[in-house]
């Protein structure tokens, strides 16, 4: 579903230059939970930025089914990334004045379904992450662990067909984050949902049906999980 | 060093009451190393806005140095938070139009030291956590986990007597974060800085003196490290 050719990703800083992502070649296959490893820096969420659309390679193409996202025009870009991908941001980039349960429905306002159906499913999906008892607290008025729960709850809005989670267990205990490797796991096996996640928890990589080793923008190699 | 009494604080929201904290006493001594454990929405994030004197309790009193915080003119408060005590924010909050560098040595400009020294020794902390490559770049232009760094090396400008770590590894992999701990635990054991982390990471927990257990803004148990 999604294949990533010789993608760099360059940036220029005074002079000299940053290679964020290096010559990166990556074929994940539909319904495939993938796990997306390296140290600080190593390139993951610029990947990630990639693959979703939301930034665009120095070098290289990324193909989801088959299409050069490149030559989308912004309303097949918008369609992307809004209905058949899932974001989980590594910070999260709730909206600050919007509840829970509207920074949840959000994506279904876009996707055309009527408000209280999206409100009412934005509900069952937090309630599902563990965040019945906070619908409508705002993100300040929320602990930094149920603010990520919120943005992993927003990106299953509309049941995408592939999510990209990048760090969804940082700020979680452990029991909080079984809780949300099994409801992402379940998705992936249940729907055949493509799950991309880049982790540094040994819970997630144990799960996942390969591991993607990165290091210095390059993959460093692949295994099975 | 901290004695922390009947502390309490309540949030009001539509009617109904919530207690972020409910009821928590605890004595932490100087140099010690103490882990505070609990699931996500636990307290620990709002017991350091009440140590760190950035947020007051609704009941109960917190005592630093056997004086109570809140009897504080905006001089000494200023005093405590700038010079007594390093903050590592769970959500890093830094400066986003200053660099990393620029990042690290405000705290020491509020100190009163000269603009240069303040630089050259904000750089040697910043590569003491392995951003040696990274002194001019802008948090945009960082990762997750090396805005997490900056926001460590920033807490240590000035050289506290308490550091108040909330969740310093969230975004860190096992080596970054096995390097991080070593940093922190060797100034607690070398200076006899109070260190007080909140954390998920097992490593973190292991090397502390004691670990205080949290659930629903009480102290369930405390443990010998
Ligand atoms: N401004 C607020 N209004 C209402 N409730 C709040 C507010 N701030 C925090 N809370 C609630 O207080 C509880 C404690 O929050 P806190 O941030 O201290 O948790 P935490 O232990 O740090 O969690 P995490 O591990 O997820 O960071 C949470 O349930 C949260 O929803
Ligand atoms: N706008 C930018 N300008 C310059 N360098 C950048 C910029 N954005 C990212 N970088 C650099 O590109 C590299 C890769 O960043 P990226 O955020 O993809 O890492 P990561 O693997 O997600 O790290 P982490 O685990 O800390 O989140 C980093 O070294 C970072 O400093
Ligand atoms: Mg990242
Ligand atoms: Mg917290």
């Amino acid at each position: 579903i999604i294949q990533i050719e010789k993608i760099a990703r360059e940036y220029e800083m005074g002079g000299s230059k940053i290679y964020a992502l290096d010559g990166v070649n990556l074929e994940i296959g539909r319904g495939e939970y993938v796990s997306l490893v390296g140290p600080s820096g190593s390139g993951k969420t610029t990947l990630f930025n990639l693959i979703g659309g939301l930034d665009r390679p120095t070098q290289g193409v990324v193909y989801i089914d088959g299409v050069d996202i490149s030559k989308l025009d912004a309303y097949e870009l918008a369609w992307l990334r809004c209905r058949k991908i899932g974001y989980i941001f590594q910070t999260f980039n709730l909206i600050p004045v919007l509840t829970a349960t509207e920074n949840v429905a959000l994506p279904t306002v876009f996707a055309g379904v009527p408000r209280d159906e999206g409100l009412k499913k934005a509900e069952k999906i937090l309630a599902s992450v563990g965040l019945k008892e906070r619908l409508h607290h705002k993100p300040g008025e929320l602990s930094a662990g149920q603010q990520q729960r919120v943005a992993i709850a927003r990106a299953m809005a509309n049941d995408p067909a592939i999510i990209l989670a990048d760090e969804p267990t940082g700020n979680l205990d452990l029991n909080t984050g079984m809780e949300i490797i099994d409801l992402l796991h379940g998705l992936n096996k249940s729907r055949g949902m493509t799950l991309i996640a880049a982790t540094h928890d040994l819970k997630m990589i144990k799960a996942s049906d390969r591991i993607v080793w990165m290091r210095d923008g390059k993959i460093e190699k692949i295994e099975r999980g």
